[in-house]
């Protein structure tokens, strides 16, 4: 399968809807310092489950959500869709194209959304087991963690690939 | 479990040995199993040799050298267990030109069976994407995205 | 020690602020003393505010605002307390080409009062070095020096 | 007063007597990746009186002695020498030009120097107090540590100032 589309609205600086589509090949995030490319990064991994807020860089549930600039309003929900073409079947599930949905309300509400319909965090993490979470966004300034590890912690790495 | 997770500790230690000679252009690494003192599960030991270098401990790599190390670790996994995509956040901010040019190399191949999206600075790893986007910061704090097709003059 | 304290304090945190919005080309930030709950000696809290961002936690900095944020809390330290030298190792890694002229602007007036070693690997920083070292491995893992002075034909 | 010269001679991979005269002004040290650069840093800070593995990148004593590499036998000992300008009497030694220095052996026995003449580690410590290390060598990777400390960890940059 492939990832072919992300779309991020209200998710930390991406206060507009705004849309990735992402050719085969090497797709490269460029800008300034600040200017909002490792939230892409976030968004990415928050999508898919991710509840840890140092990985998100986040204190409060909230913090992912448009928090306002100079006058532009803070945002009321945070919102990231993921598109997968499954064609060959390959994530445990039966479409040939799989969206996962992550939606949180300033009211700290969060919904999951497989296709359109109403899952729970549980059915999320059994769809991206086989993802291995640990070695499909490597966050920046992280790349060597593995390295930092004890022997034993790095056995997880290969668990997951298992 | 235990059957399965040596099995794939074994084809991901041959692969990290081969993709760590390519990317440090030689030189030799290995992945060791090794047992815990407490009697848990066996844990994974990595052994680094730079070219020209003795066998010497993880903590004498260079800030660089570590880099490359974890992205021939990263690279052995995903041939081992693909994934549909991979995202990498600036992990080749502190690999010389020489080394960025071994990584980009490698990227391209990982890029034949995974999407992959890369967050960089370097002109180097900018020259071989296939597509790109622009991130900018707007006065309002609003970040935009612009896409720039890889129309070849973009290199320059 | 405790008046000491209070006076270096206030000092440094003048040269903050201003370090920081010469760094970022706008913005403001401060050093606040915060009473230690456990009723210690006060602890230091640091508030940064990009240009065109609201006032925000440490946590929600980029890796490049963050790099410039502690550049500006070394600049303001090493103004109130100048040293015979420093010695910088690749803090200007995570920066882009403008955050790059505006640091490499602000080492330059550092270098009137202080020594100021640099290893770096970026090109903008380079170019405004007065004397230049390059350093190489040799095959048996020997490391040899090579004084390169600024005849000005390096920056091309 | 100013850092004049800088000498390392067995310490890592500086099998040889390596000078370093500075300018005044800006120096910049460039290099490919795993060429000796840190190990730079590594040693002024380590004739300075550092005594912390971690900081130094290493795990035992010997680790900042020559191990030896293709063909190249080990080292016996490893030494750093710094030389101060100190016209101006900013060092508190009376001394126009001090020179300090670090020898390690083999055999774990460690000497320090002052102007050539025997001192403890102490005597290093009370000239350097004024130098502050914490903001005079700033490590690779380092450059933020100021900002991941929490605010009454931070108060020692300023003690160290004051
Ligand atoms: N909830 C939020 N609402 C608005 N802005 C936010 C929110 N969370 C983070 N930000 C902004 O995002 C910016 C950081 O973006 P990011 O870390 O993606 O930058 P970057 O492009 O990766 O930069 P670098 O090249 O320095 O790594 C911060 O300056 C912060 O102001
Ligand atoms: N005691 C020692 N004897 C011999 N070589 C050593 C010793 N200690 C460290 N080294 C070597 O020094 C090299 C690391 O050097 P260093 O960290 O200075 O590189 P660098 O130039 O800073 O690279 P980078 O640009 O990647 O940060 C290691 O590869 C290691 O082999
Ligand atoms: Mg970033
Ligand atoms: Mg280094």
């Amino acid at each position: 399968p492939r990832l072919t589309k992300l779309e991020l609205h209200g998710f930390k600086s991406f206060a507009n809807r705004t849309t990735f589509l992402f050719e085969p090949g090497i797709t490269a995030i460029i800008g300034p310092n600040g200017s909002g490319k490792s939230n892409i990064s976030d968004g990415v991994r928050w999508v898919l489950g991710e509840q840890s807020h140092s990985l998100l860089r986040s204190k409060k549930t909230e913090d992912v959500i448009f928090a306002g600039g100079n006058g532009k309003a803070p945002g009321g929900f945070a919102e990231v869709t993921v598109t997968f073409d499954n064609s060959t079947g390959w994530l445990p599930i039966e479409f040939s194209e799989v969206t996962v949905t992550r939606r949180s309300l300033r009211s700290g509400e969060n919904q999951f959304l497989i296709n359109g319909r109403k899952v729970r965090l549980k059915d999320i993490h059994h769809l991206t087991a086989s993802l291995g979470q640990s070695y499909t966004v490597v966050g920046q300034g992280l790349v060597d963690a593995a390295l930092s590890q004890r022997a034993e912690e790095r056995r997880g790495l290969f668990e997951h690939a298992a | 479990m235990q059957r399965r997770f040596e099995e794939t500790f074994t084809r991901v230690a041959r692969e990290f040995s081969t993709a760590f000679t390519t990317l440090f252009g030689g030189g030799t690494a290995k992945l060791i199993l090794i047992d815990n003192e407490n009697g848990g599960p066996a844990g994974v030991d990595i052994v680094a040799q730079p070219p020209g270098k003795r066998l010497q401990s993880l903590a004498l790599l260079s800030g660089g050298e570590r880099a490359l190390t974890a992205a021939a670790l990263l690279f052995a996994i995903l041939k081992v267990n693909p994934s549909p995509f991979v995202l990498l956040d600036e992990v080749d901010a502190a690999l010389d030109e020489a080394n960025v040019v071994r990584f980009r190399e490698r990227l391209q191949q990982l890029a034949n069976d995974t999407q992959a999206i890369i967050i960089t600075h370097n002109r180097g790893t900018i020259e071989v994407a296939d597509s790109l986007y622009g991130v900018s910061m707007r006065e309002d704090g609003v970040s935009t995205v612009l896409s720039m097709r890889m129309a070849g003059s973009l290199a320059g």
